[in-house]
């Protein structure tokens, strides 16, 4: 079917920029190009045809920058949020390679990039040939990481819970905002032991929900189990916590993107007594990503 | 020692625990 | 348990050649996590106490070379800060705090500055072990990784390493934890192995027993801080506990451990909290063992003797009426008999002339069993046999008639049988006889036919 061209898109700045992986479409870790909020995304898009001495017809040339949620569920369900066009060539033919320089300033990207079990929330750049049977398209995905500044208000969490004549606790976690490479310090005060307690872990649970009203779905996952107390303690103990953030795949917490999907963090404070009874005690937690120094 | 040094031994003060209910036998 | 202590034995084995290969070959975060999967095996709550301390045994020689690479990592400018939140991500407690141990312990032995914060760090951290066997074991290996680098001097060095302080409350706390873990184990599983957790028991309590070695070996640990800080930390937890296993060895404990003269430092705390010990202490056997080893240290040659500021007889002997006041019911004649021995052994050790103690403690102990006596102690009863050594102790150390000038020395005579009054007047006589001895007055005539008068009758 006569000619055909490689589209590859160059991005400025590409060798000093950060990368960020990001679970691909297939469930590969894949490593994209790092952007923020507001920074401008910049470069060349290279066009090289595949058979040299003949032309290439095309009706126009253009290079988009979009932001997309896509819901696993329904599947023609892509809902752009953000959406650039910068045309790079009026409709005509090409006869040698050629490569057009673009550039989208100071772009807002009020999401961060996500990669999740039932939606994925993606930016990318997207060349398009356009040709009267099939348009010659390249995309490529690029990460969007969104920084907060430490929070205003970020109290600790400290709760009494139990059940009756049983068992009676408090529990405490030093903060309730954590940073991506923060550390839960913690402790949990025995107020009153009538179980036989086998072991206590904290597990970070990572929460997905998507679709809205009676249609929401939640898809949860244990992103760490972390064992802090083996055996079982009397009245007056305080067990120590003490957990790091920055070893798990963890993103920051996201509500309510575009009215579209969250992603909320819980720590699930879980005793196992020796006939694997579990009790348990769930607490949000809001985690936040911190510039890096 | 730098300061995430102090995140690695960090800790929750933690009431003392009294010795009656150190020695208590488990209820 | 062989079964489950060889199936562990070989899978540490297991672990620990691909522990060794991942660290030959450098690949730091490999070793480690065949490290955590070999410390895994000390999780298991199959193994009795015996098994699990070969097992631990086992993987602490495994470790030692874990501690080697460690070194090189740290001589190769890994900073210790990151290996130390490195291995807290294990997911498993006890595996991860023997690594925090063992890196905690590199890394105050290649940044000093940094002992005072991560020694503090690793006591509290064990809270999380309260598992009693894996909690003993576990706490065992933070004083066997500590040993070497605890602060040992009273004022800071200028590598603000700690001073001994930071070591007393350290192995304190420790200490505490062990002994709580330890006394709790009397109310795991049933009643019915009780006879058996009491054995597993005593099997354990070197472990907790390391912790007053351990402050014994501390050299900056003076009289003062002995007796201000590191005693009373001890006794409150021996006191508290109620438990008669762990206050009757860990008084034996300190009595062995520490020198003679922090004992005649600090004798009335140390005879006051004998009086506070359960009911079924062998108190008796705690306060001889001490009084032998004063009377011993006294007669030391070259040693310094009792220093006349310490009146140690009077002390001991207000201590043990006070001790034997306190536990009427509990303290059997015998034992109170027992202590009367070895009262008057150190009468005669440290105060040889001091003829009036040795009659003190006729006295004493006419006095006491003649409250409780109804009739007379038969010759080879306990209580007979402690009373005749009682009788013998003035027989043997004194060769001419000092016996008769203690005048309670027949009240005390007259609580044993015909049998063993005539033994004890035997005993006499044959003295004289062999010593020649040739009885001047009237006054001592009287007394010796008194003594002798069973003889006739």
């Amino acid at each position: 079917f006569g000619q055909s061209a490689e589209i590859d898109i160059v991005l400025d700045g590409a060798e000093t920029r950060k990368m960020a992986e990001l679970k691909s479409e297939e469930g590969k870790r894949e490593r994209y190009y790092l952007f923020f909020d507001g920074e401008t995304i910049s470069g060349k898009v290279i066009i090289t045809l595949k058979k040299a001495g003949s032309k290439l017809e095309h009706f126009g040339i253009k290079v988009e920058f979009v932001g997309q949620i896509e819901l696993q569920y329904d599947r023609g369900g892509q809902h752009e949020f953000l959406s650039l066009v910068k045309e790079l060539a009026r409709p005509g033919e090409l006869q040698q390679n050629v490569s057009y320089p673009f550039e989208f300033s100071q772009v807002e990207k009020p999401y961060e990039s996500y990669s999740g079990s039932n939606v994925r929330l993606r930016y990318f750049l997207r060349v398009t040939i356009v040709r009267r049977l099939s348009d010659l398209v390249r995309e490529m995905d690029i990460a969007v990481h969104t920084l907060s500044q430490y929070p205003d208000m970020n109290t600790s969490i400290k709760m009494e819970v139990g059940i009756e004549d049983c068992l009676h606790i408090e529990f405490e976690y030093n903060k309730s905002k954590y940073h991506l490479k923060d550390v839960i310090v913690g402790k949990i005060y025995f107020l009153l032991v009538r179980i036989k307690i086998k072991h206590m872990e904290i597990a970070i649970i990572k929460r997905e929900t998507t679709g809205a009203g009676p249609s929401t779905y939640n898809e949860n996952e244990t992103i760490a189990k972390y064992e802090i107390m083996d055996g079982a303690p009397v009245r007056g103990e305080s067990i120590p916590i003490r957990v790091f953030l920055a070893g798990y795949d963890l993103t920051p917490t996201m509500r309510d993107i575009n009215k579209k999907f969250s992603v909320r963090y819980y720590l699930n404070l879980v005793l196992v007594d020796v006939e694997d009874r579990r009790y348990f005690k769930q607490q949000e937690i809001t985690l936040w990503r911190q510039g890096e120094r | 020692m730098t300061d995430n040094s102090l995140d690695a031994t960090r800790r929750l003060a933690a009431k003392k625990q009294t010795l009656d209910d150190a020695y208590a036998a488990p209820a | 348990q062989d079964r489950a202590l060889d199936d562990a034995k070989s899978n540490t084995k297991l672990q620990a050649m691909q522990m060794k290969r991942a660290l030959d070959q450098g690949k730091l975060m490999d070793g480690l996590k065949f490290a955590s999967a070999l410390l895994g095996e000390l999780r298991t709550s199959r193994l009795s106490p015996k098994s699990y301390y070969e097992l631990y045994m086992v993987i602490c020689d495994e470790l030692r070379n874990l501690e080697v690479c460690l070194m090189d990592e740290f001589q190769k400018g890994r900073k210790p800060t990151d290996l130390y939140e490195l291995v807290q991500y294990a997911g498993n407690i006890v595996p991860r705090l023997f690594l925090l141990i063992t890196v905690g312990r590199v890394f105050t032995k290649t940044a000093p500055q940094a002992t005072r914060d991560i020694l503090h760090d690793l006591v509290e951290m064990c809270r999380g072990v309260q598992n009693p066997l894996r909690g003993l074991f576990l706490r065992n290996y933070l004083l066997q990784c500590t040993k070497d680098i605890l602060p040992d001097t009273e004022e800071e060095g200028d590598e603000r390493t700690g001073t001994v302080r930071d070591s007393i409350d350290f192995i304190l706390l420790n200490f505490a934890e062990m002994n709580k873990l330890w006394v709790r184990m009397q109310h795991q599983g049933h009643t019915r192995d009780r006879e058996r957790r009491e054995r597993e028991r005593q099997e354990l309590r070197l472990l907790v027993g390391t912790n007053l070695l351990r402050l014994s070996q501390l050299e900056a640990v003076n009289v003062d801080l002995y007796k201000k800080t590191v005693l009373p930390g001890i006794l409150e937890q021996v006191v508290s506990c109620r438990d008669p296993i762990s206050q009757e060895y860990l008084m034996e404990c300190v009595i062995q451990v520490f020198p003679d003269e922090f004992h005649l430092a600090t004798l009335s705390s140390l005879l006051r909290a004998c009086a506070e010990l359960h009911p079924g202490v062998s108190v008796k056997t705690i306060i001889i063992s001490l009084i032998d080893r004063l009377a011993s240290f006294a007669t030391r040659d070259g040693g310094s003797g009792i220093p006349d500021s310490v009146p140690l007889f009077d002390i001991f002997s207000e201590q043990v009426a006070d001790v034997i006041q306190n536990r009427a019911g509990a303290l059997p004649a015998e034992d109170m008999a027992a202590l009367q021995v070895s009262l008057l052994n150190l009468a005669h050790k440290c105060y040889h002339d001091r003829l009036d103690y040795v009659d003190k403690v006729f006295e004493r102990t006419a006095e006491l069993l003649g409250g409780v006596l109804t009739n007379k102690v038969a010759a080879d009863s306990a209580l007979g046999k402690e009373l005749q050594r009682l009788l013998q102790i003035p027989l043997d150390n004194y060769d001419d008639l000092t016996v008769l000038q203690l005048e309670h020395f027949t009240p005390c005579l007259q609580l044993l049988d015909y049998a063993a009054r005539r033994d004890v007047a035997m005993h006499l006589i044959e003295r004289i006889i062999e010593a020649d001895i040739r009885v001047q007055e009237a006054a001592q005539v009287d007394s010796l036919l008194t003594l002798i008068g069973v003889l006739v009758t």
